[in-house]
């Protein structure tokens, strides 16, 4: 009969995206977000 | 390609897959396994009575428009690739600042410029001098080059 | 070994040089760059043959360098070499002059890294080989190169997600089985999956499909025989959780390709069928289907196409002949022994037995899907349902030419059609509601009413077209459900349709 599809780890009610918290197939619990960020090579001083 | 062209396995393939799956659950990949390798500086030990980990306020984009220029260009020039950076160039485009590429220095128009081209724009800007004065210094007749702009 | 005297030691000096100058925390990218500039590595990778080599022998070691942490009892590597290689790599290919350099370079890097994978997988065998440092070369260049950055433009980019999706192809379970978890991992990469969903214009979107139906051939035979040991169970929670993941944040991507992941399904799996077939465009509001007296057929959702990017024909041109004697039945309803003869066409040549059946279900599904399409396409430039007598000639002959196996499968295609409103769903459980009112067995309507129980009986969620047949056929009095033996036939069973005629209601 399947499997209770909550139980997974997943907040499926979320208004948010899931894969922006999304550790792994295998983790039970969301990850945490990881900020996704670009630094121009001119921001870096020598 | 284990499997023919109708994913059928024979049942020696059948072993051999499983005894592979099994053999690979011991290195099954862990969070540490792609946790992304920043070159960060050892962090200096302090005692247990200071937090040990930032607080998470320090990614928030909204902490950032409290912080008067000064902080911002300190996170800026001294928190090189990281998250905070990131945030504070951000900040300080809002605020109408903007990067310099060539000098590597964020300058503001100061009253609106007397000649503005496809390739630049030319007039009274202040800047922020990170290498002297640690302070804001107003330039006239200065061009700024499109080109350099980031 | 055929590498000329001395090159490798020349290669194992600047990478040493590399990885200590990488790992002072002070260089930044801009100083590891310039370091790079320096002649004696822009020598080495001009050349096609000394570059190969140079990438070969740089992965081979740092593979090998990745070592246990002491004190974490081998649960933990030491990833500083190999995390120097592949900012090496990701600079060459970033600052690489041109847009086919750039992706020249990631390419050579990834056929590299492929060759060294299976060579170490088919060697060490089950009990030495170790996935991490192979998952984590792939996760840093996927990282590295997916993130958004200014300087790599669009086309550039997709050539960057076309080359990893084909060196994910190349090692899907199917062909490297201890690699199975770090792959599904790099398929599922907060970073990587959602790129290749929301290219513009969906042109990764096949890409994506294609790893779906790799890792889904690849557990079919596991599935089928329900055969869940700790791997396979470990596998298909996770396959679950990546589905859930697709179902909330991309759902159209599941609506546009159901019937490739369906055709590779076995039909034990029902909750996972349930789950691709209850994705809907997010721009879609769903009437509740338990709405007293739901009026499906005024919706006007019903009178619009699905959007099917499966080239779901592929299987009727795979059987020589096939697909036009059926295009011509269903256009002068001739030559008459095409509908005798097509239950016989339907089962593998030869008597043989695929993933436990005899009978082609890729065909199977194919067909129906193929003959409902035009029978839609019919009824919606006639204006009347009745006007696609040939369609319904075709399923009639099937719910009663088949025997309970074939017809078993057949009634699945149909009922894999049950999804969000629209015309094939609304075309589908018309046809599925029609065959079991004509049906001159009550043996057939047990088994439409099977196939439709057995998919409302598991745990959600459950496909709209599903709810709305089902519910349709128990209160219809038309079909004069409650009438038939089969629904009392056990108690059981009738504590169950009671149960389940209670909740529908």
């Amino acid at each position: 009969l399947g499997t209770d599809l909550t139980t997974l780890g997943l907040n499926l009610n979320s208004p948010d995206t899931l894969y922006s918290t999304f550790g792994s197939p295998w983790a039970d619990t969301p990850a945490k977000r990881e900020p996704e960020f670009y630094i121009p090579m001119c921001y870096y001083m020598q | 390609d284990f499997a023919t062209s109708h994913g059928k396995f024979s049942a020696h393939e059948q072993d051999s897959i499983m005894s592979m799956l099994e053999g690979s659950l011991k290195s099954l990949p862990e969070p540490n396994d792609s946790e992304r390798h920043r070159p960060k500086p050892k962090p200096y030990l302090t005692p247990s009575y200071y937090p040990q980990v930032a607080a998470g306020i320090f990614e928030n984009p909204q902490l950032f428009e409290k912080f008067d220029t000064d902080t911002l260009f300190f996170i800026f020039y001294f928190q090189q690739g990281t998250y905070q950076q990131y945030l504070a160039a951000k900040e300080l485009k809002k605020q109408s600042w903007r990067y310099h590429k060539k000098y590597l220095t964020w300058f503001q128009r100061h009253e609106e410029p007397k000649e503005i081209s496809n390739d630049s724009e030319q007039g009274t800007y202040v800047y922020f001098d990170y290498e002297t004065g640690w302070c804001q210094r107003k330039k006239t007749e200065f061009t700024f080059e499109y080109r350099f702009l980031e | 070994t055929n590498d000329p005297a001395g090159s490798r030691e020349q290669i194992l000096g600047m990478l040493s040089d590399w990885v200590n100058y990488y790992l002072q925390p002070s260089h930044n990218d801009k100083a590891l760059l310039g370091y790079l500039t320096q002649p004696v590595f822009q020598n080495i990778l001009k050349e096609e043959e000394s570059s190969i080599r140079f990438y070969r022998i740089c992965l081979e070691v740092t593979i090998d360098s990745c070592v246990p942490v002491e004190g974490t009892n081998g649960k933990t590597l030491s990833y500083g070499a190999l995390d120097a290689f592949t900012k090496l790599a990701v600079l060459l290919v970033k600052f690489a002059e041109n847009n086919n350099i750039k992706t020249g370079i990631l390419v050579k890097i990834l056929n590299i890294a492929i060759k060294t994978l299976a060579r170490d997988h088919d060697s060490k065998g089950a009990a030495k080989f170790d996935q991490r440092p192979y998952y984590r070369i792939f996760s840093n260049l996927i990282t590295e190169l997916s993130l958004h950055d200014p300087t790599i433009n669009e086309n550039t980019m997709l050539q960057f997600l076309t080359a990893f999706s084909n060196a994910l192809i190349v090692t899907s379970p199917l062909k490297i089985p201890g690699f199975a978890f770090a792959w599904l991992q790099l398929v599922s990469d907060r970073i990587f999956m959602p790129k290749l969903l929301h290219t513009k214009s969906q042109k990764m979107w096949p890409y994506f499909q294609r790893l779906i139906v790799e890792l889904l051939k690849f557990l079919e035979p596991f599935l089928r025989n329900a055969e869940l040991n700790e791997p396979i169970r470990l596998l298909y929670r996770g396959t679950l959780r990546v589905l859930l993941i697709l179902l909330h944040d991309f759902p159209e991507f599941l609506c546009n390709f159901h019937f490739s992941f369906c055709d590779v399904i076995p039909a034990s799996c029902i909750q996972m069928r349930n789950l691709i077939l209850s994705a809907f465009p997010r721009n879609m509001r769903l009437p509740d289907p338990f709405t007293p007296n739901l009026k499906v057929d005024l919706l006007p959702e019903i009178n619009h196409p699905p959007r099917i990017m499966s080239n779901y024909a592929n299987a009727l041109n795979a059987v020589p002949g096939f697909k036009q004697d059926l295009e011509n039945y269903l256009r002068t309803r001739q030559p008459l022994s095409f509908l005798p003869e097509l239950r016989n066409r339907l089962l593998l040549p030869g008597g043989a037995v695929v993933n436990g059946t005899r009978y082609n279900v890729p065909l199977i599904n194919s067909l129906v899907l193929f003959v409902g399409t035009m029978a839609v396409a019919r009824v919606q430039s006639m204006g009347s349902f009745r006007i696609a007598p040939n369609a319904t000639d075709i399923f009639q002959q099937l719910a009663v030419e088949l025997d309970t196996e074939g017809r078993y499968l057949f009634l699945n295609a149909i009922a894999n059609q049950l999804r969000y409103p629209n015309s094939d769903t609304h075309y589908f459980s018309c046809i599925l509601l029609f065959l079991f009112q004509e049906a001159q067995s009550e043996a057939v309507q047990e088994q439409i009413t099977r196939v439709l129980l057995e998919r409302i009986i598991v745990n959600r969620p459950h496909p709209w077209g599903l709810l709305i047949t089902f519910i349709e056929l128990i209160k219809n009095q038309r079909f004069n459900f409650w009438s038939h033996s089969f629904t009392r036939c056990a108690p059981e069973i009738e504590r169950l349709f009671d149960s389940v005629a209670r909740s529908c209601m």
